[in-house]
């Protein structure tokens, strides 16, 4: 699946 | 979410507990750049742009309001608190914010993933992060004495920069499509930037000694 541009590390 | 990932947010937030005990128990700020400090609070603010807007957990969003509630707080307590901002010392804490900043911003509008505001702005935050630290180490490198705390606040940060290398060589194996390089390099310099530091930490911990860099 293609993350696109959602930053899921802080 | 894996174990490297963990421990590396877990240790980012003791960093952020022990400067915070500092700050109320001892009501001091010795040793802490307020320089370092207000460079986080910018990259916090211009990093979690989108906390109301891309939901990832409960978790993220907590995290995001702990290190952007903490870090203005920090902020606050040393320019503004009566005792707390007495322990602050001005003429130690002498490097120039817009030295970093300017060129990190003139590098997020080069380099992002996207060229839209909410991008370049994470971009810029990513690298500003990975410098942030420097004003705190030349500071560190001015003081005679580094109280223990000071010491242990350091080597938590750089210990969560750490254990954020092995949370994306571990995704970079088990995720599909895990590439960013913009995180990697930037985090790989910030993590470089402790090396001197761990250096000397782990030396004086061996030798039962006080921290004090050189000259």
């Amino acid at each position: 699946p293609s993350e696109g541009n959602i930053h899921d590390e802080l | 979410m894996n174990i490297f990932r963990l421990a590396g947010d877990m240790t980012h937030l003791a960093s952020v507990l022990v400067l915070l005990l500092k700050i109320h128990t001892i009501k001091s700020c010795a040793g802490i750049s307020l320089k370092t400090q207000e460079l986080y609070a910018l990259v916090f603010a211009t990093r979690y742009l989108d906390i109301f807007t891309d939901f990832i957990s409960l978790y993220n969003t907590t995290m995001k309001l702990i290190f952007l509630g903490s870090s203005f707080s920090i902020v606050w307590y040393i320019r503004n608190h009566k005792i707390v901002s007495r322990s602050y010392d001005k003429s130690q804490d002498t490097f120039r914010h817009y030295f970093l900043i300017i060129p990190c911003l003139l590098l997020a509008l080069l380099v992002n993933e996207k060229f839209t505001f909410k991008e370049v702005m994470w971009a810029f935050s990513i690298y500003l992060e990975a410098v942030a630290i420097l004003p705190q180490l030349v500071l560190l490198q001015r003081t005679r004495n580094i109280d223990n705390l000071t010491g242990q606040y350091v080597f938590l940060l750089g210990a969560y920069r750490a254990l954020y290398i092995l949370n994306w060589i571990y995704r970079y194996f088990t995720e599909t499509h895990y590439v960013h390089w913009i995180t990697w390099v930037s985090g790989l310099v910030q993590t470089l930037l402790y090396a001197d530091f761990f250096y000397y930490y782990f030396e004086s911990w061996k030798n039962n000694k006080k921290l004090q860099l050189p000259a």
